[in-house]
């Protein structure tokens, strides 16, 4: 348990204290959840939009990370794994995006994530955008897997924030099959 | 209870606040 942190006068506070988290495999490697785990880094941590972009100008935009990166910005006391107890009976939704548009979408789906834009409670865990070789994918993870009225939500305010194109295809995946087919 | 939100545009203005170090 980290201690909280500190928000100085004439900063704007966030609803919650967030995490940054940083993780690259080494492409081919098979992922397990104890090399998963040792590859997380935690960036830094920051409770209000002053220190949000006091982190956010530093950090590498996702056109330019190398493949398998992953950075995560999960809420303060969520490690973004799905063994998490705040994960663990939750799920994703999934945007596959085409390489060129990740970078505008990541920086949308962070700010209405900070700024609450989703109205969905505590449900949001956090979100994350993996760089791939021909793609990249943003999710963002949430609480309850069988609450379909918050998921439900989530996916529409992912849309209207996202702005993404027609014809991108948007996934549902419970973290309880994610893990299935991972050890099987 | 009272939640605090935010819309991207006065997020977006922040960026270039001089707390924002």
């Amino acid at each position: 348990i980290l201690p909280p942190v500190e928000v100085k006068p004439g900063e704007h506070r966030l609803q919650y204290t967030y995490c940054i988290w940083f993780s690259r495999r080494a492409p081919g490697k098979q992922a397990t959840t104890q090399n998963y785990d040792q590859n997380l880094q935690l960036i830094g941590r920051f409770a209000s939009v002053e220190q949000f972009w006091g982190f956010y100008s530093y950090l590498a935009r996702p056109t330019h990370l190398a493949s398998h990166s992953d950075i995560h910005i999960f809420k303060d006391g969520i490690k973004p794994m799905w063994e998490d107890g705040a994960n663990k009976n939750g799920g994703k939704w999934i945007v596959r995006l085409r390489k060129g548009l990740s970078s505008r979408c990541w920086e949308n789906m962070i700010l209405a994530m900070l700024g609450e834009q989703f109205l969905v409670g505590d449900e949001i865990c956090g979100a994350v955008i993996s760089v791939r070789f021909q793609e990249d994918i943003i999710s963002v993870w949430n609480r309850t897997a069988q609450d379909t009225l918050t998921t439900g939500r989530i996916r529409d305010t992912l849309k209207r924030v996202l702005n993404l194109p027609p014809n991108t295809v948007m996934e549902y995946k419970t973290h309880n099959d994610s893990l299935k087919q991972c050890t099987s | 209870g009272t939640r605090i939100i935010y819309e991207r545009n006065f997020l977006l203005q922040m960026r270039n606040s001089p707390l924002a170090r």
